[in-house]
């Protein structure tokens, strides 16, 4: 053991354990977790070569193994709580991504919150034993986050009862969607649907764009990755192009809205219902800001107490390059911020599963403000802790820069929930929408509820600044 | 009737409703803008366009806020003294470094004075030294295994250096004494010249 690491330790004022149980909940969860990172650590299916030192295509397949490894050993553990799951995933893939990440964290949920029980008894066995490989397909070349203006197609045929998919033009075709180049058989297609004539506006579809024996692309179905990216390198986010893909009507997920054999259509109660895989991942995101924050943080301070420079005062040895205030004012008040974050990932977490069981129950009263504030935080969080990162990498001198650092994975694995779900500028004009919503409402005399109740003292006149 | 806001820089609660009035001023702000723009604008669209830099600042602040509150309220669920004693620290420093760096929001808005500011540099600077000796503990306590965090600078032993020449050289250009290249290219050229 360093010495001087040690020596920072010894001089803590609180015990760490104490303060660890508070993060992760309490003493029993924590014990959990360590128990269930010790099965991917102890493991020697999952000692591998350094990624760094591989090529694209290699890091690939070393993440396709990774993945299917992982899904064997959960079965084997156990494993099948919603976090726990997280816990072995991280553990497994570490700093970097995993094909089959949207598998879980997309393709599933929104066939567990948009699908009808008749559509879950078909797809879910099929896709909880991986005969489906499934990934989340919304973005398109030429659309990001304003959904709206998606123009895939899906045109409902009642002579077959099927709906027939289309990219009509070149900016249609999906772009991005992790696991969509390589590994998935399936996607979850966000289209136009177009039922009597009419465009009824976006809606998922389930596409078969591989034969599950084969795994052959489908006829109509063209489908490849993208090619190198600013990291991601163990992803194939895909494109996909759809000629004339016909699916059967079942294949549209009817929870919410419905088209009848005979072409009829039934709206959804809210049209934001059909963004709720997004708002999922989007909550999830806080988190995963702080996830990375901390890990940058851990990185960049311990090294400051490990790494000597310069001299304070002439004679002397070198100090800690923590010693020095511009480090300190570098790092800690990123890991204030790591820790504030953590709290308000926790409050996401929370808060998403409450509202999302209201949603079940049929009360849809809160859903706006989850989806303004999913929107808000993510892009709040993810643009302090993607600058944050970088500045641990910057705090860590010349070695920052080496990949032995561990802070390029970081920060090239975390950068890119700056733009995806949901671009972070439109994602702030979303809150922003919300925000000026509420204050008209609370300027009129109604009470606004949830975190913009301020905005009812305001309009009371109760928040009145005055100078000090 | 008017609520004086009287801001302890040194007490949370006072900060976290600074930061509120902040965020209730931009939002305000901003709705404003837009109300004054759709009045010369061709269209709504336009006119919210045009206010688009407000509404993102009114965002962002009322984003600040929550974390700033959610952050206050988490220290009331810590119950043992010394760990509550560093969180609070932690969380003090969140809040006026956001504040620091923002200094023009709580000005305008009346919320902190100039000296105020300067006090704010100044408690920040304290807490910094005051937060050094518990670093390494705060990122311990994230409790991340080095097979976690896949960093030889951030190994849990601190022995980085040795760790990382071993690194280096598992670097496949070190697989062979004379890289291929140098016969390749480099002779010829030598030859050549």
């Amino acid at each position: 053991m360093n010495p001087d690491i040690c020596k920072e330790r010894d001089s803590a004022t609180f015990q760490t354990e104490v303060l660890t149980h508070i993060l992760d909940g309490g003493a029993d969860k924590t014990a959990r977790r360590r128990e269930i990172e010790l099965l991917v650590i102890n493991d020697p299916d999952f000692q591998h070569e350094d990624l760094n030192f591989l090529s694209r295509s290699d890091r690939y397949d070393a993440a396709v193994k990774k993945s299917a490894m992982m899904i064997m050993k959960m079965r084997q553990h156990g494993i099948s709580d919603p976090e726990e799951i997280m816990c072995y995933k991280s553990v497994a893939k570490g700093n970097t991504t995993e094909p089959l990440g949207l598998h879980y964290v997309m393709f599933l949920p929104t066939l567990l919150n948009q699908a009808t029980p008749e559509q879950q008894e078909k797809w879910l066995p099929l896709s909880l034993s991986f005969q489906v490989l499934g990934t989340y397909a919304q973005t398109e070349m030429g659309h990001g986050t304003h959904i709206r203006g998606l123009e895939t197609t899906a045109t409902y045929d009642p002579s077959t009862q099927e709906f027939v998919l289309n990219s009509p033009t070149v900016t249609s075709i999906k772009w991005w969607p992790g696991g969509l180049g390589k590994t998935s058989n399936h996607a979850i297609v966000l289209a136009q649907l177009y039922t009597q004539g009419q465009c009824r506006g976006l809606h998922p579809f389930i596409v078969p764009i591989r034969a599950m024996g084969t795994h052959e692309p489908l006829p109509g179905v063209v489908v490849g990755d993208i090619g190198p990216k600013f990291g991601f390198d163990e992803v194939d986010n895909g494109f996909l192009k759809l000629e004339n893909v016909r699916i059967p009507r079942m294949n549209m997920l009817m929870k919410y809205s419905k088209v009848a054999p005979d072409g009829s259509y039934v709206k959804p109660p809210s049209d934001k219902l059909t963004y709720g895989t997004m708002v999922f991942i989007r909550s999830m995101i806080v988190s995963e800001s702080a996830r990375a924050l901390s890990k940058a943080c851990t990185i960049a301070i311990r090294y400051s107490v490990v790494r000597h420079q310069s001299e304070l005062r002439q004679g002397e040895p070198e100090p800690q390059i923590l010693d020095y205030q511009t480090q300190q004012y570098k790092l800690l008040p990123l890991l204030a911020t790591a820790y504030a974050f953590h709290c308000v990932g926790q409050y996401m977490t929370q808060t998403y599963h409450r509202i999302t069981g209201d949603i079940s129950q049929g009360d849809f009263s809160q859903l706006p403000e989850l989806h303004a504030l999913s929107a808000g935080l993510k892009a709040f969080t993810t643009w302090i802790a993607t600058a944050g990162i970088e500045v641990c990498r910057m705090a860590c001198g010349g070695h920052g820069y080496s990949c032995c650092s561990g802070l390029p994975d970081i920060y090239v694995t975390f950068t890119p929930t700056c733009t995806y779900e949901g671009e972070n500028t439109v994602m702030m004009l979303q809150t922003a929408r919300y925000l000026v919503k509420c204050y008209t409402q609370a300027s009129e005399g109604l009470q606004v509820g949830g975190t913009v109740s301020y905005l009812n003292e305001m309009s009371q006149g109760r928040l009145q600044p005055q100078p000090v | 009737s008017a609520r004086p806001t009287v801001v302890d820089i040194n007490d949370l609660s006072c900060l976290v409703e600074a930061y509120k009035q902040r965020a209730s001023r931009l939002v305000e702000l901003a709705a404003r803008s837009l109300q004054g723009e759709i009045q010369h604008s061709k269209s709504k669209e336009e006119a919210w366009n045009n206010t688009s830099i407000d509404l993102v600042r009114a965002s962002d602040a009322h984003c600040h806020y929550v974390v700033v509150k959610l952050f206050s309220a988490k220290l009331s669920e810590v119950g043992d003294t010394a760990v509550h004693s560093v969180l609070s620290s932690l969380a003090l420093l969140y809040a006026l470094h956001g504040i620091s760096q923002h200094s023009g929001d709580f000005l305008q808005a009346g919320l902190l004075s100039g000296p105020q500011i300067y006090q704010v540099s100044q408690r920040l600077k304290e807490l910094l030294s005051q937060l050094r000796p518990n670093a390494v503990a705060l990122v311990d306590a994230f409790d991340y295994r080095d097979e976690m965090l896949n960093s030889v600078l951030g190994r849990y032993d601190g022995n980085v250096y040795e760790n990382m020449f071993e690194w280096a050289r598992q670097s496949p250009l070190n697989r062979t004494q004379v890289h291929n290249s140098f016969h390749k290219y480099l002779k010829p050229l030598q030859s050549k010249l």
